[in-house]
C-alpha cells in the first residue's frame, strides 16, 4: 500500500475539496497512480470530477442503478471497493460519495471496529495506487476519524484567518487521540495555506503568526495557494484548475505542492 | 417567545458565523433584543463576541472556572439556560459555545427527546428576547437538528458557487422531515447570498440561476452580502462589521438584510 492523505479540517470552506480535487491532478500529471475518495455526503469532490455526478445513474426511486457505486454501499454494505472505483483518466480513480453518507453513521455506528472499516476496504485496491486522497467533511465525526484510521498522513489547509486558524489545534487533539488508539503511524504531512490574497495585510500577519506558531512543531508547506477565480470556474468546467488552466498561477502552486508532498 | 432563526447551511464557509454576528448586531441597532446562540464546537462567533474567548475562565487542568458558561454544560449537565448567557451590551447577548460541544452527541446521544432539548432551553429565557440567532455547525447532525427543531424559521447562507448550491437541495430535505416529526411551525425565512463579486460573471451566472431555481418556493432575500475585507478585519478587532465600520458597504447590506429580516 502507498500513501493514504487524510485532507481534513474541520473548518468549513478551507479548500479541502478543492485541494483533494487538485493536488490529485498534480499527482497523476507527475506519473503516480492517485485514487481520490470522497468521504463526503456534500458530494463536492464527487459533482466536479464524476461524469454526471453524484446522481449520475439515479434508476427509479431514486436508487442509484449502479447501487455498487459509491462509497456508502462499500461503508455500510459490505461492497468491496474495488466495485466502486470509477477510472477518471490513466492515472487518476475516484471512489464517489453520494448523499446517503449522511446516514452513514447510523447505520454502522454500531458496528465493533466502525472507526477501522475504511482502513480494512482501502486494502482491497492497495496495489492498484501509489496515493490514495480522502476528501473529508468538514466535522471530526466518524468519517473524519476512519480517515485519520486509515491514513498514513494527514495534510491540512488552512486560510489566514483566525476562524480557521482557532479549530487546529482541536483537530490536532484529535489526530492525537486516533494516532493513539487507532493508527500509530499516523504522521501530519503538514499544514498548507489556501485562498491567500497577499495584498490583505491582515492574512500578512497570519501568515507570520503560523510560522511561528507552527515552527518546530509541524510542517508548514512552502507552496501557498493563491485565491484565484480560476478555481470555482475550473469546477464549474468539471475539471481540476491544473488541467483547465495549467499555465495559471494557482495550477502553479497546486504542481509545487505536488512536488512537495512527493517528497514528504 | 419571539422568533428564533437557525441560520444553516452544511456547505462549510458559506458565512454562517458571519451572518449570525452581524446581523444580530444590526437587529440588535433596530431596537431588538437579541440572543446569539453559539451551537458550533469551532467556537467562531463565541471567538468573535465574547471577551476573552471561548477559553476564557479556564482554570487549571483546562476546565473552565465559570464551568455554568456554556451551552454544552446547558444542553448536557442540566444548566439552565439563563445562566449561561452573557450580557454583551445593552441589546446583545450571547450563550457561548466550549469545544467540548464535540462530544456532546455521544454525551446526549441516547437521551430520550435529544432532539428537542435546546427548545426546551429556550423556554427559560423566552420572555427576555425578541429574536433569538442560532449559529449552527457544516453538518446536519444532532446540534443542527436540534436548531431547527426549536426555531421558527431558517435562514440559509450561500455562496455563489456551485458546491453551496448543491447542498441546498439535501438541507431543503432535512428542514422538511423535521418540520413533519419534530416541528410543524418551522418556516424558511429564505436564502441570503453571501461573499458576492459583482465582477465574476459566475457568480452572477449563480445568481441567476437562484432566482431561477427558487422563484416561487423559497424566498431569496433581496439584499446581497458583498465580498469584503472589512469582514475579517472586524472578525479580529473582536467586533460585528456593523459596529466596525458602520458606513462600509457590508454594514450597509447588513442593516438592510435586518430590515429584510424585521418585516419576515
Ligand atoms: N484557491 C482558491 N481560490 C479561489 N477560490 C477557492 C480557492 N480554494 C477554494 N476556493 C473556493 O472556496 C469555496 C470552498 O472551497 P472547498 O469547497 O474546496 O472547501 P472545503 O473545505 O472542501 O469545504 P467544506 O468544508 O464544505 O467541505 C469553494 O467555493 C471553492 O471554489
Ligand atoms: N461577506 C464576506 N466578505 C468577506 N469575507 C467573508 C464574508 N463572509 C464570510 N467571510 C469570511 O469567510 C470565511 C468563512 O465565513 P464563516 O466562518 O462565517 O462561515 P461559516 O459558514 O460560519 O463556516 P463554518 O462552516 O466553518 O461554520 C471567514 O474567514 C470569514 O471571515
Ligand atoms: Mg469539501
Ligand atoms: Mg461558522
Amino acid at each position: 500500500m502507498g500513501r493514504v492523505i487524510a485532507i481534513a479540517n474541520q473548518k468549513g470552506g478551507v479548500g479541502k475539496t478543492t485541494t483533494a480535487v487538485n493536488l490529485g491532478a498534480a499527482l497523476a500529471d507527475r506519473g503516480q497512480r492517485v485514487l481520490l475518495v470522497d468521504l463526503d455526503p456534500q458530494c463536492n469532490t464527487t459533482l466536479t470530477l464524476l461524469p454526471g455526478g453524484p446522481d449520475a445513474g439515479r434508476g427509479d426511486g431514486g436508487r442509484s442503478i449502479a447501487r455498487a457505486g459509491t462509497i456508502y454501499e462499500a461503508l455500510a454494505e459490505g461492497v468491496a471497493l474495488r466495485d466502486v472505483v470509477v477510472r477518471l483518466d490513466e492515472r487518476l480513480a475516484l471512489a464517489p460519495a453520494s448523499r446517503d453518507l449522511l446516514g452513514v453513521e447510523r447505520r454502522i455506528g454500531d458496528e465493533p471496529g466502525r472507526d477501522l472499516l475504511l482502513r480494512d476496504l482501502l486494502v482491497d485496491v492497495g496495489e492498484d495506487f501509489d496515493v490514495v486522497l480522502l476528501d473529508c467533511p468538514p466535522s471530526l465525526g466518524l468519517l473524519t476519524v476512519n480517515a485519520l484510521a486509515a491514513a498514513t498522513e494527514v495534510l491540512v489547509p488552512v486560510e489566514c484567518q483566525e476562524y480557521s486558524y482557532f479549530g487546529l489545534s482541536q483537530l490536532l487533539d484529535t489526530v492525537g487521540v486516533v494516532r493513539k488508539r487507532l493508527n500509530t503511524a499516523l504522521r501530519i504531512a503538514g499544514v498548507v495555506v489556501n485562498r491567500y490574497d497577499r495584498t490583505s495585510p491582515l492574512q500578512r500577519q497570519w501568515l507570520d503568526h503560523l510560522h511561528r506558531e507552527l515552527a518546530g512543531q509541524h510542517h508548514l508547506f512552502g507552496t501557498i495557494i493563491p485565491q484565484s477565480r480560476r478555481v470555482p470556474r475550473a469546477a464549474q468546467a468539471r475539471q481540476s484548475v491544473v488541467r483547465y488552466d495549467p499555465a495559471s498561477s494557482v495550477a502553479t502552486a497546486y504542481k509545487n505542492l505536488a512536488l512537495e508532498v512527493g517528497h514528504g
